[in-house]
């Protein structure tokens, strides 16, 4: 289970701080096979893309050309989604 | 279209309503405790309207016949299906009942018929499903930054899990989330977050381990049962802003709402059920005045909720007046008291943020043990400014203080932190959590305390972490201190203005009218008021005469209320301005009660434990050596003179050399562990070895310390037998051996000294008596022949021959 691993299991989901709107957003997904599901809440150039060749549960997170997206300088923050234990109280 | 006292009657047709023991008092026993005030606060005409909240959960039935007439689809979403509908996912376990329930406590219909009355039954309603799927960082941000201008309260009862041993909090995309809807949500009035405190108090939980409760940006809210004891499953922290009613005891009443497949439940229980509740209230505040910010919210709960008949062993009033626990914050909310606030209401200041960064030395934490008891930790004193340097972050009056540390360490459940602050107000941020074996230690985590909330930020801030080892563990690796820092949010200025401060029966008498032996009318004095008035104005020249103090006020003897720049000795400031008296002992105090004392007057000492001002100081306390504080004995001594001499041990130790060891049968001596066998030579001893002896067997004597069969040279053997054993004493320091004490009973003398009857005399080596050549005929026995012995030099130069008789 995850609480197991220190980290928590690595999804196929990313949140991603993108600069210049929607329209870069859309061409810089485009461009890393990922698939662009818009903005996060209201949270101004936060975008949630999703990218189906990934491993969708992983104790790693992912690596491959589709990492290079960071390397774009409109992206200025990403982080690969982990899923994390939460309890109702 | 409501028109007050339309709700006198008091009576609705929902079937629950009479069974809602949190929300009213039916049964006029005199057990009756509706604390809340809710009925109160609908009486003054507050139900909710237009107030919009949401609950983030795993869902909501929207359909439910007790909310589809108050749900929101605006204030919905599905997160986890990434569509508009928030209806839960239906299984044989009912496992997605909890969002629903939580709705209905929030905003049920009233007068439908149906189950029960929400407490902003007039409200809008909508719930996120989050919940029920991968739960990550960007669900909860997307969750709590859904809609944030129509959205007004999110209402959330979830959180890391309660195992004893988790640390965890929202992820960086959360927290940003958080930063984002204070900042802008509500036309950048705040968005306001409810929490549920952690249920893990059996696992000895912590709720500084969860940061959503943590967080400034949340309003932490716990649990208290019918009867106000502590439910078993309440955690406690420091960072618990209030609390209100949920289940307790298999025995307590538990809380009723709306349930799945539209039906009805009387046994929603937890934390769970106070945070929508809280969220509630806080709803009926905000339609009495829609104008307050996210942190009007917080000042409004802290200055109206009370302690009331809640049960907790460390309710303590802090410098400011309020009365507050780590069980339960500051209190029961108070729907009535919340409104009645709001509707008079000026926003407080901006906040301002102070970083004091303390310094980073590195300290060890070493573990507690018998011998040294718990004044073994870490205690670091940081002197806060309050950053009065720089205008844009200078603050005075606190709200939340952050403490943000790293430490390392081989088994974090051991430790437990504390934070005083310079007003002395300790708040526990960390206890010992007996399932925590994580050898993650703490990396920059941010504990939160609400507990010096309106106290002074500057002065002496005392950070103390202990490490009490719960399992033996290898001490050669000790936890240390890296770095902490501290944050203290607050304002720079006075937060309440007058409309704000003085509640009704405080008031500075407003007018002649109200005290017709006023010799000045309101009305017609025109002069200057005295420079402690604030702006609002004066009846008269003195002090005595303003209608509103600009810093504080205290109470004359014939009860004139004096305006002053700060409180006289003997006074301390109660909340914001007034100046209320001190014990009679003390000189300077944080509360009125005799053990609320800083510095006592004249002749009195300060006991550090009870912080009460006594004469003497009583057992098991020294006077510190600037004749000030009764300082605690060292844990073994029952008296002493400085906290590790002691003069007088408890029960079952020994006094050996001024300190207390466990007192072991004899010929046994206590190693830290347990009680050792001596030495054989000894009879008793206070250590291993012939080094330890105190006293010998009977074939042995005591010589310097140690056990002998016989004396060695410079000893003798003396007679006299101390306390029944036989000793050897030192020489006298002129003899090399002896026989006996004092200079007359050398036997052996130091070289360069002559054994003359037993004295040791000073003289050079004595060569006549091995030099053949001097002895016959020779030099001595010229001198001895002239008679010239007498001469001392030449008497030891030939001591023999002078010697010898004839």
């Amino acid at each position: 289970p995850p609480s197991s691993c220190r980290t928590g299991l690595y999804t196929n989901h990313w949140a991603l701080r993108i600069a210049g709107g929607p329209r870069e957003a859309q061409r810089i997904a485009s461009k890393y096979g990922y698939v662009n599901l818009g903005q996060i809440g209201a949270l101004k150039d936060y975008y949630h893309f999703y990218h189906s060749k990934t491993i969708k549960r992983s104790v790693l997170s992912s690596r491959g050309t589709h990492s290079f997206i960071s390397m774009e300088p409109k992206v200025e923050w990403i982080e690969q989604q982990v899923v994390r234990i939460r309890t109702k109280r | 279209d409501y028109k007050p006292g339309s709700i006198q009657s008091m009576y609705f047709n929902d079937p629950k309503w009479q069974s809602m023991w949190y929300m009213h008092c039916s049964d006029n026993t005199n057990l009756c405790q509706s604390d809340m005030n809710i009925v109160g606060a609908w009486r003054r005409g507050y139900t909710g309207k237009n107030i919009v909240i949401t609950i983030l959960d795993d869902g909501i039935e929207r359909n439910h016949p007790d909310l589809m007439q108050n749900y929101d689809p605006d204030a919905s979403f599905d997160v986890n299906g990434n569509d508009i509908d928030p209806m839960p996912r239906y299984d044989a376990s009912n496992e997605n009942k909890h969002g629903t329930r939580c709705a209905g406590e929030v905003a049920a219909t009233a007068n439908n018929t149906h189950c029960i009355v929400g407490i902003a039954f007039n409200a809008r309603i909508g719930g996120v499903r989050m919940l029920d799927g991968d739960v990550t960082d960007m669900v909860e941000a997307k969750s709590l930054s859904l809609n944030p201008q129509h959205i007004h309260i999110y209402s959330a009862s979830w959180g890391p899990d309660d195992d004893g041993k988790t640390v965890d909090g929202p992820a960086s995309l959360t927290r940003q989330a958080f930063e984002n809807g204070v900042r802008t949500g509500r036309n950048n009035l705040g968005s306001i977050y409810v929490w549920a405190s952690g249920n893990g108090g059996r696992s000895k939980d912590h709720c500084s381990c969860d940061g959503y409760t943590n967080s400034i940006y949340t309003i932490s809210i716990s649990s208290t049962a019918e009867s106000g004891r502590k439910p078993w499953y309440l955690e406690e922290c420091a960072s618990t802003l209030a609390t209100t009613y949920s289940s307790g005891e298999s025995y307590d009443r538990k809380i009723i709402t709306t349930d799945l497949r539209q039906r009805c439940t009387d046994s929603h229980t937890g934390t769970s059920a106070s945070a929508p509740m809280a969220a509630g209230i806080i709803a009926l505040a905000l339609e009495a005045n829609r104008l307050l910010t996210w942190r009007d919210i917080q000042h409004i709960i802290v200055r109206t909720s009370r302690a009331g008949h809640l049960i907790a062993n460390d309710w303590k009033t802090n410098a400011a007046g309020y009365k507050v626990s780590h069980l339960y914050g500051f209190g029961l909310m108070d729907a009535e008291a919340m409104v009645m606030e709001a509707e008079k209401w000026t926003t407080v200041p901006p906040q301002h943020v102070c970083v004091e960064n303390t310094d980073r030395q590195i300290k060890t934490i070493r573990p507690d043990n018998i011998r040294n008891g718990p004044d073994n930790g870490v205690r670091s004193i940081y002197e806060a400014t309050g950053c009065t340097d720089n205008p844009n972050h200078h603050v005075v009056y606190l709200e939340h203080v952050v403490v943000r540390i790293t430490i390392t360490h081989p088994r974090r459940g051991d430790l437990a932190i504390y934070l005083t602050s310079p007003s002395g107000t300790r708040s526990q941020l960390l206890a010992n959590r007996l399932f925590d074996h994580s050898m993650e230690g703490f990396k920059n985590w941010e504990f939160m305390t609400t507990h010096c909330w309106g106290e002074k930020a500057a002065g002496d801030w005392i950070l103390e972490i202990y490490d009490t080892p719960s399992q033996l563990r290898n001490v050669k690796t000790p936890g240390k201190l890296k770095e902490w820092s501290l944050v203290l949010y607050g304002t720079s200025i006075q937060p309440y203005s007058p409309r704000n401060d003085f509640p009704k029966a405080e008031r500075v008498r407003l007018s002649p009218i109200e005290d017709p032996t006023e010799d000045y009318g309101a009305d017609d004095y025109a002069g200057p008021c005295n420079a402690e008035c604030s702006k609002v104005g004066c009846g008269g020249p003195g002090p005595d005469h303003c209608n509103d103090c600009l810093h504080y006020y205290y109470k004359s003897k014939n009860n004139t209320r004096i305006c002053v720049p700060n409180c006289p000795p003997g006074h301390y400031s109660a909340d914001k301005k007034r100046c209320k008296k001190c014990s009679p002992n003390c000189e300077t105090c944080f509360g009125s009660h005799s053990d609320q004392c800083n510095t006592c007057k004249p002749g009195y000492y300060i006991n550090e434990e009870s912080r009460s001002c006594i004469t003497s100081c009583p057992d098991g306390y020294y006077l510190d050596n600037n004749k000030i504080v009764c300082r605690k004995c060292s844990e073994n001594c029952k008296t002493c003179t400085e906290f590790q001499t002691c003069t007088e041990c408890r029960h079952g130790l020994s006094l050996q050399n001024s300190r207390c060891v466990i007192r072991c049968e004899e010929g046994k001596y206590y190693n830290g562990r347990d009680c050792e066998p001596c030495h054989h030579s000894c009879a008793s001893c206070a250590g291993p070895g012939a080094d330890g002896c105190l006293n010998c067997t009977e074939e042995y004597l005591m010589e310097n310390g140690r056990c002998v069969l016989a004396c060695n040279n410079g000893y003798y053997f003396d007679q006299s037998l101390e306390n029944g054993y036989k000793t050897c004493k030192r020489c006298d320091a002129s003899c090399l051996g002896c026989s006996g004490p004092g200079e007359k009973n050398c036997t052996s003398c130091p070289s360069g000294y002559l054994l003359d009857t037993g004295l040791c005399v000073v003289g050079l080596v004595c060569k006549d008596a091995t030099e053949e050549s001097w002895a016959e005929g020779g030099f001595c026995m010229l001198v001895k022949k002239n008679n010239l012995c007498q001469r001392k030099v030449l008497q030891q130069l030939c001591c023999r021959t002078c010697t010898l008789k004839g």
